[in-house]
């Protein structure tokens, strides 16, 4: 652990609970992408079938359980509690368009040829690309409330300090994961033009709005 | 460069 590794954690834990305070204050679930979380849901399962398989640390364990089970409460929320206020129309990215190519990288490009590496590899894949329905929706509607721009710059930063801590990681300890350095490249460049966004508007205190 | 499993990152 070092201190890019828990600030990255510590933004992604972020991103979900102003994601999941979002919803609950405003008894809404606008803007929000389902098709994102369900992404992120098949990322967080996938990903963390190790839990079963392999400990590594408490907080670790702590972490993923976490994950899990709030994607799938934002998941409920979205399509069950607050199911009145999700915005279906603006919510059309073909996510097939993701999912088979991504499964196909996973089963050639992976560290091992495996059934839970190879699981792993693909949730890997799959959360670099996984913001794409949120972000599409965006340009759709051509607005994001105040509070979603603060959820994906936090979920956005995540990644990014993760690409920090692998940095860290290369010289500190010789870790190198060339598949989950590319793939948190391709995630963090998808950010790119949102983190400009943020930067110029919301920081500024106007709210993201594209033009027409 | 890389390994497979048991991965140490969330």
């Amino acid at each position: 652990m070092n201190i890019f590794r828990l600030c990255g954690d510590m933004s992604h834990l972020a991103a979900i609970i102003i994601l999941l305070l979002k919803m609950w204050k405003t008894r809404s679930v606008a803007g929000i992408s389902g098709k994102s979380q369900i992404l992120f849901a098949t990322v967080f399962t996938a990903r963390y079938l190790d839990l079963f398989t392999s400990f590594i640390s408490i907080y670790n364990t702590c972490m993923k359980v976490f994950f899990i089970g709030t994607v799938y409460f934002t998941i409920y929320l979205i399509y069950m509690k607050f199911k009145a206020t999700y915005d279906s129309n603006h919510d059309s990215f073909r996510v097939e368009f993701l999912i088979v190519p991504v499964g196909g990288l996973a089963f050639l490009v992976n560290h091992e040829f495996a059934p839970l590496e190879i699981i792993w590899t693909f949730s890997i894949y799959l959360e670099s690309v996984a913001i794409l329905p949120q972000l599409f929706m965006i340009s759709k509607t051509g607005e994001a409330e105040t509070i979603t721009s603060h959820y994906l710059f936090a979920l956005g930063s995540y990644r990014a300090l993760y690409l920090c801590n692998w940095i860290y990681r290369y010289y500190a300890e010789g870790f190198f994961d060339l598949i989950a350095v590319v793939a948190g490249v391709v995630q963090t460049i998808l950010y790119c033009d949102f983190f400009y966004l943020y930067i110029t508007k919301v920081m500024k205190g106007k709210k993201i709005s594209l033009p027409a | 460069g890389g390994t497979a499993q048991p991965h140490d990152e969330l």
